[in-house]
């Protein structure tokens, strides 16, 4: 199924190397965290 | 050479939550009705510096209710956020704070609340109580007999209603209605009001002259009062006290 393909590509490509120095990008600036839920 | 300007604040930087702290201690300090507000997120943080050391931090925080009156003594961190099905009561704020070589003041503020809405508690939980206006009869009628029920009932002063703080009815499978209120002590013993209540004034607004009380009416199937109410100059809750208890348990 569509839903199982998409799963298993994206489990694959979290399997690829990151290249050496790999920063991830910063979080959003704003808003930030939820501390208890949101409405 | 200008040095280059800073890079902008994020909401979750250590600074923009120390300014949110500020904040939140501020809106609670300078609010006389309702409950605590706790910060669940921080909306969004900009900086205007001013000089050396000299910066204008404007916060648009989002704040949630807890179950801490605003006259109680117990600190923010000790007081429960309402939960969602408990019909949570959201707060939008806008602060203008400055922070000048490193302390923080709020120079102004402005906050807006208001409950989620019904639909969405309802379909999270269809048999939750739903807040209810806080002039609504039925809730009106059921802090009126709780706090009457309570006086009559307590050796200590004559309690008078301050504020109702949240109320809510419950239809099914039983017909309940809820109502937490603050309560202040008079300079009446409750035989001197019984007298005389129009002579009864309330004691200094001292915090320990204060007092919170929850009530449970239940109208349907069996009627049934609960009433707890804590004063805040005694450490030791009273203990429930019910009314017309068809069902003692």
């Amino acid at each position: 199924s569509v839903t199982k393909r998409a799963v298993a590509e994206a489990a694959q490509h979290d399997k690829v190397p990151r290249p050496v120095g790999f920063v991830p990008p910063p979080p959003p600036p704003c808003p930030g965290r939820i501390r208890h839920f949101d409405i | 050479v200008p040095a280059a300007p800073p890079a902008p604040l994020s909401c979750d930087d250590p600074e923009s939550e120390a300014a949110a702290e500020a904040a939140v201690n501020y809106i609670n300090g300078h609010s006389h009705h309702g409950y605590k507000f706790a910060l669940n997120r921080i909306e969004d943080v900009r900086v205007v510096p001013q000089g050396p050391n000299n910066d204008i931090i404007f916060l648009e925080l989002d704040l949630l209710e807890t179950n801490c009156h605003i006259l109680s003594p117990t600190p923010l961190v000790n007081c429960t956020v309402r939960s969602f099905t408990e019909h949570a009561v959201e707060g939008d704020c806008d602060v203008k704070l400055q922070k000048l070589d490193g302390t923080l003041s709020v120079l102004a503020s402005k906050c807006h609340s208001h409950a989620d809405s019904s639909e969405d508690v309802v379909q999270v939980c269809p048999d939750c109580p739903l807040l209810v206006s806080l002039n609504n009869t039925e809730v009106l009628e059921a802090v009126s007999a709780a706090l009457n029920h309570y006086n009559s009932k307590t050796t200590g002063p004559y309690l008078r209603l301050l504020e109702i703080g949240r109320a809510k009815i419950q239809y099914h499978p039983a017909h309940i209605v809820v109502a937490e209120f603050a309560v202040g002590a008079t300079n009446c013993s409750v035989e001197e009001a019984e007298a005389n209540v129009g002579a009864c004034q309330l004691l200094p607004e001292d915090q320990s002259n204060f007092g919170f009380c929850r009530a449970a009416l239940v109208k349907r199937p069996s009627p049934d009062l609960q009433v707890d109410c804590q004063l805040y100059g005694h450490q030791v809750p009273a203990p429930n006290i019910p009314l017309l208890s068809h069902d003692t348990s």
